[in-house]
Formats: C-alpha cells, structure tokens, sequence
C-alpha cells in the first residue's frame, strides 16, 4: 500500500513545510518506509532535515527539467525508514522553464510516479502558490493535506485552492482526493483562533484531523538545527501533536 | 517627490500584506497622498481594507495583462489620503500568461509608472514567490522593504531575495535600492528572536528599521473587519509600531 500525499496551501506560512519535515517524520518512526519531497525553492524542507546541497549535486530540478531518474537524485537521511528528494536554489526558474514544456502538468508524475510506489508514504511540500510546482505535486499525489492557520487570511485563500483541487481532478487526477485540513499554530486564548475554527470545519464538511498542532516555541527553534522536533525536543509540545497526527494518519489507513 | 516601495520576500507568511496595508495607511494618516497596489493573486490587502472585487470589476489583472489605465483601475478606500489598485482572483494565471509576453517584466512599470507619479507614496504588495508578479513590481520601484519574522526558515531566504534585487538592479532597474528590513512578529521572551535579530543587522549591513513590529493579535485580527489597525485599534501596540515605522520613513525621506 503506497500512499502519496500533497501538503498544499497557498498562503504562506501557515506551517506546510513544518507539517511535511513532521509528519514525514513520524511515519518513519512507526517503521513505514517514507519519502520527503520537496518542490519548493526556498528548499526549507531539505534543511529542516538538516541537508545541504552542493552547486553540483541534483536535486528536483533535474527531475522535473531534466528527467533524470529519482534513483539518482533521492538521498537518505538522519532518520531511519525516511528519505528524501532535495530541492535546491536552480528550482526558482523551473516554473517559468514548465510553462513551455509538453504535458507540463504531468513533468512529476512521469519521471517519479513509479519510483514514489517503492514507499509506503510519500510526502510532498510545496511552496505558497498554485502554480505548475504545485499542480504537478497535485496531479501526482492521492491526496491532499491542507494545513490552515487559525487566522483571518488564512481562511481566504481557501476557496482558491479548493477550486484548483476540484480542476485537477477533473482534468488531471480523478483519483486526488481531500485528507483532511490540519489546524496549526493554533492557540486557544485567541478568540480569533476559536472563531476561525468553526469556519474552518464548516468549510472543509468534516473532513478535519482531530489532531490540532499548538503553537510551540520548539518547533520553530528545530529547523536551526536541522533537526525535526523528534530528534531536536522528543517531549515538547510539537512533537506530542505531530506524533499524534501521523498516528491518526496510519489509523485512518488501516480501517480505510 | 513621489517614492514607489515594493514589499517582497518570497518567503510565506512573514508579515508583508499586514506591513503593506499599515503603513500605507500611517503614511496617508500624516496626509500624505498614498496609493497602495496589490499584486498578490490572494489578495489580502484589497480585503484588509474592507474592499470586494465583482467579476466585472477591474483590477490589477486588467493592467497587467490588457494594458488598462489604472485611472479606470484604482478605487478610494475608507481612509482618506489612500487609494488602492485592487487584486482579484483572475490574477491566478496572470504568472503564465506574463511568460510569452514581450518585456514581460515591464508590463507593471509601461502601463502605471506615470500615474504612480501623481502620489507622494505608492506601496506595493507582492505575493510570496520571486516569479513575473515580484519582478515586475521591483522593476517599477524606487526601493525595497523586506519584512522579516525572527525565525530560522526566515533566514534561509534571504541570499535568493537579495540576489534577484541584485539581477533586477544590473538589468531592469539600475535605481532600485534596499530601503531595509523590518523585523516582524516579534517576540521578545524567545531567544531565538534574538539570535535571529543579530544575523538580520548582519545580512543588511545596517539596513534595518529602527522600528520593531511586536506580535500582536490585534493585527491579526484587524483583517477579518476589513480594517487598517488604525481604525480597528489604535491603542494597540500594532497601531503603535506601524505609526512608528511610517514616522521613521518620513523622516529618513526629509533628510534624505
Ligand atoms: N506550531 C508551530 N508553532 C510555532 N511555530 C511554528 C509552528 N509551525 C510552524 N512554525 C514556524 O512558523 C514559520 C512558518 O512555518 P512553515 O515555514 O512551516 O510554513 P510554510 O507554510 O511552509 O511557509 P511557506 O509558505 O513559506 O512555505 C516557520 O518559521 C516555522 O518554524
Ligand atoms: N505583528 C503581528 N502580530 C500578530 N500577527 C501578525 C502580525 N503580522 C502579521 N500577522 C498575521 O500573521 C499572518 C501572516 O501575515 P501576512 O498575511 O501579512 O504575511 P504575508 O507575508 O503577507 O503572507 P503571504 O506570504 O501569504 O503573502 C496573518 O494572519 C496576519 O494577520
Ligand atoms: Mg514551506
Ligand atoms: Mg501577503
């Protein structure tokens, strides 16, 4: 059973590199076998595992421009049962060099699909837009996680993104489905975060993990370390909520 | 003396649309006549200050790609002494059809540099990505404004940023110069913001804005009415912040 997941939202930062570096993480230590992809150009997922690329080594560019084979480009990494396909600074001009390629749309799934059916779970963080990065990552994966801040402008761009997972099943992906919305950041004195909530489950019918990802000083210190929050602070906060989360994920495989 | 300023950093979430939307308004507060334009497809800033956008209406979109005047653009807000150029949500597939345009990077500064001129201030908005949209904004201003959060992710962007203001400045814009950097969200109890804080006075050689933007839920909050902090709460420490960074723009530009 091999399961490939998107994290996609295109307002920024609202936790979407945190929720894949975590998740990716947790279902490496319940022993699945995981693959991290990153398809964003700042590449905050590969150093939030603690990688740095080299000017001569390939990362999702040459998958994605190039198709050179993901055998040759993923990478192991500090965590046993994960691995991960790098990006790199070269990604920044891959959504211009896309717009004119054939099936530009299908650049990922074509070169990586097959490789991506060698794990149990596949994770794909994308960068904030919906543009051809986030498309291929979209008509590539089974599903789609949407994390959401508990806050105003969170909650406009939602319409957007649901519009563009609704036209690539209709024309590139019939099989994408919506996981589920992840609440992060969340705090519980706000009023604002309780009010936004409501909206939040109204919008998405139910379809929200039950597991809520507080706001925790110690998953934003992990990425200065390279670390994710289980191998930086095994009991903050942080990693008790992504633990959680990717169990409510396995649990949710198992009796579906 | 008219002075258009970009607000970039392709990194999500960091404060650009709530900088864009406050000091705009603080400037038009000190009666200077401001315009504020947003360029960002989720556009955030036309709903921060209580603007909707009807399928007939035009926006920014119009500009770019019909080459519009912004006089039949640009619509009043409720504050007075500020106008905007609103976004809207056809600016989604503006980033691809910009591609095969010709001087695709110009379309912003050909068809609205000269009414920008009529203003004392034009302030704009960029979605969080260095593609067409941020190009053709920095192409067309005086200078840039990066807000920065106090955390690690933050960092890992600014070597792209700083390099894109740099390939603007050698072949589209040899005037573009870096107002500075401003820290946002800031939260003095964390260490980490500190620790951040020492490597932003690095990066920018000094470059940065005496004024500190404290997290603050008010600002947060403000958005969901529609609102500038100064009409939502001008007690806050928001409003407080952001009056204080447009007085320090003011008086930089006195002297200057
Ligand atoms: N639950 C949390 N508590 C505290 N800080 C968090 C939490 N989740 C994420 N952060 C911090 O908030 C910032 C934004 O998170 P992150 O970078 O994961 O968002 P993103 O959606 O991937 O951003 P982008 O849109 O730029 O890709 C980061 O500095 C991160 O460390
Ligand atoms: N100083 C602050 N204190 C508390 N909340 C803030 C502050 N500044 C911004 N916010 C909130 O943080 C979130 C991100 O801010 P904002 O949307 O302005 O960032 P942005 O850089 O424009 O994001 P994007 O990259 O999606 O365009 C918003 O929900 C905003 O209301
Ligand atoms: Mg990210
Ligand atoms: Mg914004």
């Amino acid at each position: 059973m091999s399961r490939i997941i998107a994290i996609a939202n295109q307002k920024g930062g609202v936790g979407k590199t945190t929720t894949a570096v975590n998740l990716a993480t947790g279902l490496a230590i319940a022993e699945k076998k995981t693959l991290l992809v990153d398809l964003d150009p700042q590449a905050n997922a590969t150093s939030g595992l603690g990688i740095r690329i080299e000017n001569n080594q390939k990362s999702i560019y040459e998958l994605l421009i190039d198709s050179i084979s993901p055998e040759d480009i993923f990478l192991p990494t500090e965590v046993p049962f994960l691995d991960i396909i790098p990006s790199s600074i070269t990604l920044v001009g891959a959504e211009i060099e896309l717009v004119n390629i054939e099936n530009r749309e299908l650049a990922l799934r074509d070169s990586a699909r097959e490789f991506f059916r060698k794990y149990d779970y596949v994770i794909l963080d994308n960068p904030p837009s919906l543009g051809l990065l986030t498309i291929n990552s979209l008509t590539t994966a089974d599903s789609v996680i949407v994390p959401i801040q508990c806050e105003y402008y969170a909650l406009e761009g939602l319409s957007q993104l649901l519009n563009t997972v609704r036209l690539v099943q209709q024309h590139l992906n019939p099989d994408l489905k919506i996981e589920g919305a992840v609440m992060t950041m969340y705090d519980s004195r706000l009023n604002l975060a309780r009010q936004v909530e409501d909206n939040i489950r109204t919008y998405f019918e139910g379809k929200v993990f039950n597991t809520i990802i507080n706001r925790n000083v110690r998953l934003c210190e992990a990425p200065s370390y390279g670390k994710p929050i289980f191998l930086y602070d095994i009991t903050s906060r942080g990693a008790e909520n992504y633990l959680a989360l990717a169990q409510e994920l396995l649990v949710h495989d198992s009796t579906a």
